[in-house]
Parts: structure tokens; sequence; C-alpha cells
């Protein structure tokens, strides 16, 4: 019967995207650390 | 006994891999023992100032994690002397994280970057002339005020009158 | 110049390898001594892209991985050292980044060659030492390259889709089937945020292909192991990893699950329902489905059910690949009852018995699939044309749709119980989002239910349907229509079926359903 997916650490309701903060296949916590970012060019 | 008949969980070949089904469980049983640890990705977060200066053992030697929370920077956004430390981490940090989110909170906070200039500005007043390609008006700059004779030299907040800021060159 | 044999070689590697540990361990803030070294190893010949630039790669490699170690601390803690693979991982990024190159070549010309070097040595290990085997230095060594090259100013957006592609082919060459005991740390560096987000974001979705391909591995590997709907806790491990990974797809890029969902469905197994359901419940970000549950909702009457969904999957291939197609073309457009095509087409589903025990079942399952999605997309093409040319028009459906139609009765008439089953089941896999094939398999779906001969055919449509329905959550959209018609509609005379009171249970069971689905 599946399982309840809501249960896998995922906020499937979030208005953000979820693979930002996405750690690992294994785990049900979110990444810690620092996200992705980017610096343009004209900052540096 | 309507669906499909059952599995053969067995030793026969997979299709397409080299290693049969025995194999390949023993490989996963191994495996699952030696899965990667969250710090294998998280890279030393040590931040190497472009002139180390050796400070007292009694300073802070390595940034604090707050520095690292967007929320810290959204709260310096909301204060004004805070927006002169999101300027102090824009302009002396490059390259890091407190850069990225220090002018995430000044856009958030109506600057706009100019790239040509390098320079933050922020509407002063509603633009006299608004187009396609470019706003003309006056605007509030974040400059760095450069006199040696003049006692206060420094990081300043200008007005600019009839400033024409080509949108090609907005970051 | 380098020494030819090993030994030497080795050594003065190694000694290469420990100058450029001292310089990059320099708190300079400038690049310069590490272009200096970059150039000087250019110099020396070892960065040619030759043989010699491979074992130069490979011979680094085994000194960084020999050096990963895990030191017990005093606090008892495991400390794992990364050290040596991280300066090997920084030597790479800069050599691609300082490199000289010839004029006109690409910086990245060396890219290949050092992952390929980086995934035969992966094999090699993994073979040799098999279950002693470490992953996590390799793991780490990709992640280091991935936030590395990630950082490559997206300006270069061609550098950028050049670095994702090397190491989204390096990841297919190292896929599950062919070094299983790296297939953990394998599905995290696919499914990691700085790879694939980039490899389905921008670059006008060039990397979609690379990352089904990925993903097709994953299912082949799994294939196996998930038809046993019992999973013992290793393979549940890796299964709920996949669903981790399918959801964060469903939820940021639906569009990627919605175009592959035809082979995606051919190497899941029927088994593997919820997680067929996660991509068959996908449906572009810019649509809204009505609620299913809507009462008189006129389905028939929404624009998006005109429109035909994409699919970027080979549709035909299977047919083609079993030389099938031109007779299904050929019957499509003349019909010919006389033709042997109808009375041979059970015989030509089966596979060969030699085949069909490691694959789990009689059948082509994707030859299957391929026959009713390809003559389902001929006969809308023709009917659609047909409601263009004569809007209000009561003449009969065109050829071609009258054949398709010949096909699947003949199908759901000869095939056995697991053929009939596993036909069901392709059409079935059609119902999702709003589109023309959604409207046209519920039709065809619910057209066999009411033209059945024998209540064990409805009972196995009523299965198909129902069993995609008890799962948990996500239920896709076109399923719960046909559902909702199906038991709605007094035309199916649903209710009366012998089955649907066979048992308590089930009795309960389609009170529940048919209440939930409002």
């Amino acid at each position: 019967l599946g399982i309840d997916l809501t249960t896998l650490g995922l906020n499937l309701n979030s208005s953000e995207n979820l693979h930002k903060t996405f750690a690992s296949p294994w785990s049900d916590e979110p990444a810690k650390g620092e996200p992705e970012f980017m610096i343009p060019e004209c900052y540096h | 006994d309507l669906g499909a008949i059952g599995d053969n969980i067995g030793g026969n070949a997979n299709s397409g891999g080299v290693h049969d089904l025995v194999y390949n469980t023993q490989m996963l049983e191994a495996a699952f023992y030696k899965l990667p640890q969250p710090k294998d990705s998280e890279r030393a977060k040590s931040y190497t100032p472009r002139h180390p200066a050796a400070t007292p053992p009694s300073y802070p030697q390595v940034q604090a994690p707050i520095v690292n929370n967007p929320a810290f920077w959204e709260r310096l956004g909301l204060d004004t002397l805070g927006t002169d430390t999101l300027f102090f981490a824009f302009y002396y940090q490059p390259n890091t994280y407190q850069q990225y989110l220090a002018a995430k909170e000044l856009k958030k906070q109506s600057w706009r970057y100019h790239r040509k200039y390098y320079t933050w500005f922020q509407r002063h007043e509603e633009p006299k002339i608004a187009t396609d390609d470019f706003e003309k008006g006056t605007y509030v700059y974040f400059d760095f005020h450069l006199a040696n004779d003049d006692p206060n030299q420094g990081w300043c907040q200008r007005i600019k009158a009839d400033f024409k800021f080509e949108y090609s060159f907005l970051e | 110049v380098m020494e030819p044999d090993a030994s030497s070689f080795q050594k003065q590697v190694s000694l290469l390898f420990a100058e450029w540990y001292r310089l990059s361990e320099l708190p300079s803030g400038t690049d310069t001594p590490c272009i200096r070294f970059v150039i000087q190893l250019h110099q020396n010949g070892l960065l040619r892209g030759d043989d010699i630039t491979e074992r130069f790669f490979r011979v680094l490699l085994e000194i960084s991985v020999s050096h990963f170690g895990e030191v017990m601390q005093s606090s008892q803690q495991v400390q794992s050292s990364f050290l040596a693979i991280d300066i090997y991982a920084k030597l790479v990024y800069s050599i691609l980044k300082h490199c000289p190159v010839d004029q006109g070549s690409s910086k990245l010309f060396l890219l290949p060659k050092i992952l390929a070097v980086t995934v035969r040595s992966i094999q090699k290990d993994a073979d040799e030492k098999k279950e002693d085997f470490n992953p996590r230095p390799y793991y780490r060594l990709f992640i280091n390259w991935l936030l590395d090259f990630g950082s490559l100013d997206p300006v270069h957006d061609g550098i950028n889709f050049q670095v994702l592609s090397a190491f989204a082919n390096a990841f297919h060459a190292l896929q599950p089937l062919k070094v299983p005991a790296f297939s953990f740390a394998w599905l995290e560096l696919v499914s990691h945020r700085t790879f694939m987000p980039k490899l389905l974001a921008g670059n006008s979705q060039k990397g979609w292909p690379f990352l089904h391909r990925l993903l097709v591995d994953l299912f082949q590997f799994m294939e196996p192991f998930l038809r046993n709907a019992e999973m013992g806790e290793l393979i549940r491990f890796l299964y709920q990893g996949t669903l981790r990974v399918l959801l964060v797809l469903l939820h940021d890029f639906p569009e990627f699950l919605c175009d592959f969902h035809f082979s995606f469905c051919d190497v899941i197994p029927p088994s593997c329902i919820q997680m067929r359901n996660i991509i068959l419940s996908a449906f572009p970000r810019n649509m809204r489905l009505p609620d299913p549950s809507t009462p008189n909702l006129k389905i028939d009457l929404l624009d998006e059910m005109s429109l035909a969904p994409r699919i970027l999957s080979e549709v035909d291939a299977a047919l083609k690949a079993k030389q099938m197609k031109a007779d299904v073309d050929e019957f499509l457009r003349t019909r010919q009852q006389s033709s042997p095509f109808l009375s041979d087409l059970k015989q030509r589903l089966l596979l060969p018995p030699s085949e069909a025990s490691h694959a789990g079942t009689c059948y082509n399952v994707p030859l299957i699939n391929s026959l009713v999605l390809y003559v389902g997309m001929q006969a809308i093409q023709l009917l659609q044309a047909r409601n263009r040319s004569q809007p209000q028009s009561v003449s009969s459906d065109p050829l071609a749709a009258k054949a398709a139609l010949d096909i699947f009765q003949t199908l759901i008439r000869d095939l056995d119980t697991e053929g009939r089953y596993l036909f069901l089941n392709a059409i079935a896999n059609q119902l999702r989002y709003p589109n023309t094939h959604t409207h046209y398999f519920s039709v065809i779906l619910l057209y066999l239910f009411s033209d059945a001969h024998q209540e064990i055919i409805q009972e196995q449509i009523t299965r198909v349907l129902l069993e995609r329905l008890i799962v948990n959550r996500p239920h896709p959209w076109g399923l719960l229509i046909t559902f909702i018609e199906l038991i709605k509609n007094p035309d199916y005379n649903f209710w009366n079926r012998t089955f649907t009171r066979c048992a308590p249970e089930i009795e309960n069971l389609f009170e529940t359903v048919s209440t939930s689905c409002g």
C-alpha cells in the first residue's frame, strides 16, 4: 500500500524549491550549511 | 493471482547488468555500512581573509556561525544602522555567502546595484523619467568619500540629482 | 621529463603532489603559485591529454585515496581525513582553470579524460576489493568537483553544460548495475543539489535526457529487487531514497517526470504502484487541475483535454526492435480483418522462455506498453483531424481509430490473465493530467469494461484501477476521474457486478474508495 510520503522529511507543500535544501536520499533532514549561492562576476 | 507472475529473486542475471542478483545484494549490503556522511559534502568553511592580520587570541579567531544565517542579515536590513553593515559585508567580504546575503538584503531594501560604478543606488523619489531602457531622477548612493585632509573621509550615503540609471547596468 | 617506468614515475608524481600540497596550504590570497605550478606541469608534458596524462592522474588518484582514512579522535569521534582527496580535487580544478590550451580548444578538454581515469579507477577498485570497497573518498572527490565547477561563472553557459554532461556520462558509467558497491554514493551524487537541479534547469532542457538515462539506470538496477512486494530492510532503504528523489522532482521539476513517464513505466515493475503513481501524478506547473469529485464535471469540455502531452521517450522503439511497427501501421491503414495480424498478436507479445524467467513475466512489457501507446496515438491524431475538419460530424470514426479498437478488443479477449493485466496496466499508465491521451485511454478503458463479455475482464479492469487508488497518495488525476465515472455512471451498472460484493472486506473497500473519491 505504499507509505505516507509526508513522513520522508520533505515539505511537499513548500512554495520554495525542495532541491536547494535536499541533503541526501538517505536523510530526512534538510541540508545544513550554506545552500547554493552564485556571486555575479560584477560583484568582484 | 490476477497480476504478473511472482518474482524470482534468485541467482538470475540482471537485465543488462554485469553481475548477478546475489552479488549485487552483497555489494549493496557492504555499501550500506559505508554511506556518505553529511560532513562528506561539507567543505571547510574557513574564510581566509585576503590580508590576514595577527590578532590577540582573545579575539574571535573564526567567524561566528550566525553570519551564515539569512535571518541575521534580514534583521540588519530592518534597522538603518544595519544597512552600513550590509554594505561592509558586501564590499569587504567578496565572494562569500555573507556578500551574497548582504546583496540579497540590500535588494530587498530597494537598493539597486550599478554594474559600471560598482555602487548601490536607491531612489530618493519617484524618477522623473522612466523608459524601457533607463530611469532618471534623484538617488541616494553609498559611496566611499576619499579626501585625505577631510576628517570625515570614509563610507557615506550621498544624494545624486538628475542621475540616469541605464538598465543595461542594473545587476 | 617524466620517467616512463612505473615505480620512478609513481615516485615523481608523489613528489609533485607533495609540492602541490605545500603550495595550496600557503595562506596567500592569490593564485599565482598555483598557476605557476600548473604551467610547470604543462611544460613537463603531463597535461597533453595522452597516456602519460592518464597515468599521471591515475597515480594521483591512487595516492589520494590511499591517504583517505578514518582516525579515531581523542573524543572517540571518528574523523575522516579527506585532506589528500581535497588537495587532489583542487589540483584538478586548478589545472582545468589555468592550464594553457591550444588556440580554439576548450579549456575543459582534459575533463572527460580525468573523469574517465576516475571511473576506471573506481570500477577497478570495486572489482578488486568487493565488500571492502569504500565509496566515500570517491564520493568526496566528486562533491568537491561539483562544488568547484558549480562556481564557474554562469556566463560561460556552454562550460556549465559541458561540465554537467561530462559528469552525467561518468555517473552513467558508474551506474549501480556496473558498480553495485557504489550505489548509495551514486544516487546521492546524481540527486545532489549541485548537480541534478542544474542538469534540469536552464540549458534549454539539454540536460533532461542525461538525467532520464541516470534514473533508468537506477530503476533497471532496482527492478529485480522490487518485483517482490515485500522488501528487505536494505532494498527498502534504497527504495525510500529513490522516493525522496522522485518527490523532489515531482515538486520542483514535474514537467521532467511528465515528459519521460513512458520509459520510466517500462522499467518500474507493476508491483511498485506508489512509485509509479508519483511519476504519473506529475502535471505541468502552469496547469490547474479541477477537483475530480466536482459534481457533473464535464472533463471532455476542459481545454487541456484537447492538447497532446509532450512525450520525450521514444514510444515506438520496442515495436521497431521487434519488427512489429510496419505490421501495426499496415493494419491501422487497412484494418484488413483477413490478415493474420490480429490472431498472431498475443504470440508476438510473449517473451522467449529463456528470457521470461529473469524478466519475471511471460510477456515483453515494454513491447505491450509501446504497442498500446503507439496505436492510441495514431487513433487520437486521426480522430482530432476528423473533428477539426468536420466538427459536428456524426460520421463514423476514421478507419485507424476503429482498427485501434480492434487491436485493443483482440488483446482483451485473447490474452490470458497475466497478459491482460499487463495490457490494462499499459492503458492505465496513460491516465494522468488532462490531455488527449488521458481522455482517449479513459474512454477506451470504460468502453472495454462495458463491452466485456466476461465478468472476469470487468473485474480485472476494476482491479487495475483499484490497486492504484488504495495505495497511499499521490493518485493521478486521470485515474480518479476514470474510476469516478465507472462507479457513478449507471451505464456501467458497476454496483450490480457480483465482484463488488464478493466479500465483506471487498465491499467495504469499494465503499471506502468511492467515498474518498467523493
